[in-house]
């Protein structure tokens, strides 16, 4: 599961 | 990172180049609004706070110096340089951009992932960024004559939008748990503000005619 503060996009 | 998302980034990046070309070699920004770029100036300093503390890749890191450098240094250009900021429309670009700031800021506040500062500030980046093209579309359309170097600008800036949605929905179906609503509803929000201008825009290309934007 992906973390929701991971903010890969720019 | 899929190839509507790098088709994506890279309007987005030609978009800022196109605008620096103008401002750079012909020394103008007739028709640019420096509300606009000072909203983009404000998503992306409030958006990449991480910068120098969550590293992604190199790309990322690259990317988010050049819309930083770019996005302030337009608004210099346009505030304190000597030729550039005679050429800027200030009569015509009244919108209050003020009135954005605030609200998207409380929003960010009451509808978040997460309660944490930066958290909220990405948030409030997003929020901001959707509405950030308002006073650039309500300049467009007061402006007569409308050169092609900032019609092909919100063409770029809009097409970079389109192209983020069409990432999401990969995104969607290939990564397990990829669902951001927020992220996804204020870009379709900030997508559909392009609308009118992708009309017109096509139109004046079909008909080979100078764009121009109806009241």
């Amino acid at each position: 599961v992906e973390s929701d503060d991971d903010h890969d996009e720019l | 990172m899929n190839i509507f998302r790098l088709a994506g980034d890279m309007t987005h990046l030609f978009s800022v180049l196109v605008l620096l070309l103008k401002i750079h070699t012909i020394k103008s920004c007739a028709g640019v609004s420096l509300k606009t770029q000072e909203l983009y100036a404000l998503v992306f300093a409030a958006r990449y706070l991480d910068i120098f503390t969550n590293y992604i890749s190199l790309y990322n890191t690259v990317m988010k110096l050049i819309f930083l450098g770019s996005s302030f240094s337009i608004v210099w250009y346009m505030r304190y340089h000597k030729i550039v900021r005679r050429s800027y429309d200030k009569d015509q670009d009244t919108f209050r951009h003020y009135f954005l700031i605030l609200p998207c800021l409380l929003l960010a506040l009451l509808i978040n992932e997460k309660f944490t500062f930066k958290e909220v500030m990405w948030t409030f980046s997003l929020y901001l960024e959707a509405v950030a093209i308002l006073p650039q579309l309500v300049l467009l359309q007061r402006t007569r004559n409308i050169d092609n170097l900032t019609g092909q600008y919100v063409f770029l800036l809009g097409a970079y939008r389109a192209l983020y949605i069409l990432n999401w929905v990969y995104r969607y179906f290939t990564e397990p748990h990829f669902v951001h609503w927020i992220t996804w509803v204020s870009g379709l929000v900030q997508t559909l503000l392009y609308a009118d201008f992708f009309y017109y825009y096509f139109q004046s290309w079909k008909n080979n005619q100078k764009l121009h934007l109806p009241a």
